[in-house]
């Protein structure tokens, strides 16, 4: 695992809670809004099973810590998005919260119903987009979520034991987490793939 | 900016030219525009040597298919190597 420069982390009284919201205006076609917030609750709470961080959903964009958006082309963050494929999302370091998502993808949450050859799994990004919002960098293991790529129509939505020490360096251990938990979990990811 | 240069252009996911892997090399951390030609190819094979690495494949410093195969993935649009002067993802606080 591997931190961003100056090990940016959120900093506030503990337990820590952090809001997110979703942009209205900046959703994607391809899922209706309540498919889009059932994959994010189950993304967070990927994260929020290992460290003492709770995810609580606002409709208030505007003040939530975590911003999240579909956005085409150059959206004014300097960070243009390219189209199908490339660069599929991206993420500011903490405390920015900013987490943008490229509405050009054929974004999907079920491959039995989504056929598109170019369909990307949104729990998957959602998942990995969360660990920058945490303040985790791009990892070098193959199997950690943070692991900068993700091929078309394949899903990585579990946390491997890279990104859990991770995370956890940064803001402890939620105290209900079990590491036999999480390597069932992995095992029964393995045996499925 | 046009956005495509930084990726490769997946409507034609065989070609990948080498001016491609260099901006995809310096877009995600990995190369710094150089403008000294001598020393380009040595910085071209330390940085794809650096992403070789960091991605886990084979450390052969050249183009090869297991790294231009990587290229061509689909990937998340934050650099691997981050310096501390990267703006961008660094926006200021809120």
């Amino acid at each position: 695992y591997v931190y961003f420069p100056g090990k940016p982390r959120w900093t506030r009284d503990s337990p820590l809670k952090l809001t997110y919201a979703f942009s209205q205006e900046n959703l994607t076609p391809y899922l209706t809004p309540a498919q889009i917030r059932r994959v994010f609750r189950r993304a967070f709470g990927k994260w929020a099973s290992v460290i003492p961080v709770s995810f609580v959903e606002t409709e208030d964009y505007v003040f939530a810590d975590i911003k999240i958006g579909f956005f085409a082309g150059d959206h004014g963050d300097g960070e243009p998005f390219d189209g199908v494929l490339g660069v599929l999302a991206h993420t500011f370091s903490p405390e920015n919260g900013r987490l943008h998502l490229d509405n050009a993808e054929t974004w999907a949450v079920d491959f039995d119903e989504q056929k598109s050859s170019v369909a990307v799994d949104l729990e998957s990004v959602a998942v990995h987009e969360i660990g920058h919002v945490l303040g985790l960098a791009h990892s070098s293991v193959k199997d950690a979520a943070m692991y900068p790529t993700l091929k078309p129509r394949s899903k990585k939505v579990d946390l491997n034991i890279d990104d859990v020490v991770g995370v956890q360096s940064l803001y402890g251990t939620n105290p209900n987490f079990t590491l036999s938990a999480l390597l069932a979990s992995e095992t029964s990811t393995n045996l499925a793939d | 900016r046009n956005p495509s240069q930084f990726t490769i252009n997946p409507s034609q996911p065989d070609v990948v030219t080498i001016p491609e892997i260099k901006r995809h090399l310096h877009r995600f951390g990995y190369l710094q525009r150089s403008n000294d030609s001598k020393s380009d190819a040595i910085l071209f094979e330390k940085a794809l040597a650096r992403y070789q690495k960091n991605l886990g494949l084979p450390i052969t410093g050249k183009p090869d298919s297991d790294t231009l195969s990587h290229i061509r993935l689909p990937r998340c649009g934050f650099p691997d190597y981050v310096e501390s002067k990267t703006t961008a993802f660094h926006a200021g606080q809120k």
